[in-house]
C-alpha cells in the first residue's frame, strides 16, 4: 500500500 | 494532486520544451550535454516500464508519455539531426556516463524496497536522476558562453526538483503511510546539485548580466 503511492508521481 | 506536485510538473514540462523549442526552431544544441538526455532518456524508460500494466489517470500516462517521448527525440535529434549535431559541443561534453550508470544499478540491486525487476528497474531510475544532470552541469561549467535557453532549461529542472520536495513534505503530513526514504534522500542529492547553480543564476538576473560560471 505504502509503496503504491509514490508510484503515482512521475 | 497537491499544488507543489503540479507547479513540480509543470516546470519539469516547461523544461523540457524550452530543450525541444531551442532544439526544432533554431536547430542548435550548443551548451547541451547528450550523455545528460541519454541517461534521462534510460531514466524514463526503466521507470515507466509500468506505463501499460498499471493505469494510474489520464494525467499519468499522458505526461509519461510526454517524458518518453520527448527525452528520446531529444537525443535522436542530437545524433542523428544534420544541423543539430553540428552545433554539438562534442569536445566539452566528456564525462563518462557509464561510471554514473553502473553504480547506481549495484545500488539498486542492494537498496530497494522489493526485489522484482520491475521494482529495482524503478529504484535505479530514481538513482540514475538524481546524478544524471552531473555532464550537463560539468559542460556548462567549462562553455564560458551560456546561452538564455540553456540556463532556463537547467534552472527549470532544478526547480521541478525543489517543489517535488516541497510535495513530499505536503503529503507526509496529509497521507498516512506516505514514507518514501529512497525517493527522498535520491531527490534531496539531486536538488543539493543544483544549489550551486541556482546561486549564481538568480544573482546573474538580479544584476542583469549574463550568466557565467566561475571555473
Amino acid at each position: 500500500l505504502a509503496l503504491e503511492s509514490v508510484k503515482d508521481e512521475l | 494532486m497537491n499544488a507543489f506536485r503540479l507547479a513540480g510538473d509543470m516546470t519539469h514540462l516547461i523544461s523540457v520544451l524550452v530543450l525541444l523549442l531551442k532544439i526544432h526552431t533554431i536547430k542548435s544544441c550548443a551548451g547541451i550535454s547528450l550523455k545528460t538526455q541519454e541517461l534521462y532518456a534510460l531514466v524514463f524508460a526503466t521507470r515507466y516500464l509500468d506505463i501499460f500494466t498499471d493505469f494510474i489517470s489520464l494525467y499519468n500516462t499522458v505526461m509519461k508519455l510526454i517524458f518518453l517521448g520527448s527525452s528520446f527525440s531529444i537525443v535522436w535529434y542530437m545524433r542523428r539531426h544534420k544541423l543539430v549535431q553540428r552545433s554539438y559541443d562534442k569536445d566539452h561534453d566528456t564525462f563518462r556516463h557509464q561510471l554514473l550508470v553502473l553504480p547506481c544499478l549495484i545500488l539498486a540491486l542492494l537498496i530497494h524496497e522489493q526485489f522484482t525487476f520491475k521494482e529495482v528497474m524503478w529504484t535505479f531510475s530514481i538513482y540514475l536522476e538524481a546524478v544524471a544532470i552531473l555532464p550537463q552541469l560539468v559542460l556548462l561549467q567549462r562553455t564560458r558562453n551560456i546561452d538564455n535557453l540553456t540556463g532556463q532549461y537547467v534552472f527549470f529542472l532544478g526547480a521541478y526538483r525543489s517543489l517535488y520536495i516541497l510535495n513530499w513534505i505536503y503529503r507526509y503530513f496529509t497521507e498516512p503511510h506516505y514514507v518514501h526514504w529512497i525517493t527522498w534522500i535520491s531527490g534531496l542529492v539531486q536538488t543539493l546539485l543544483y544549489a550551486d547553480f541556482f546561486y549564481y543564476y538568480i544573482s546573474s538576473w538580479k544584476n542583469n548580466v549574463k550568466l557565467t560560471l566561475p571555473a
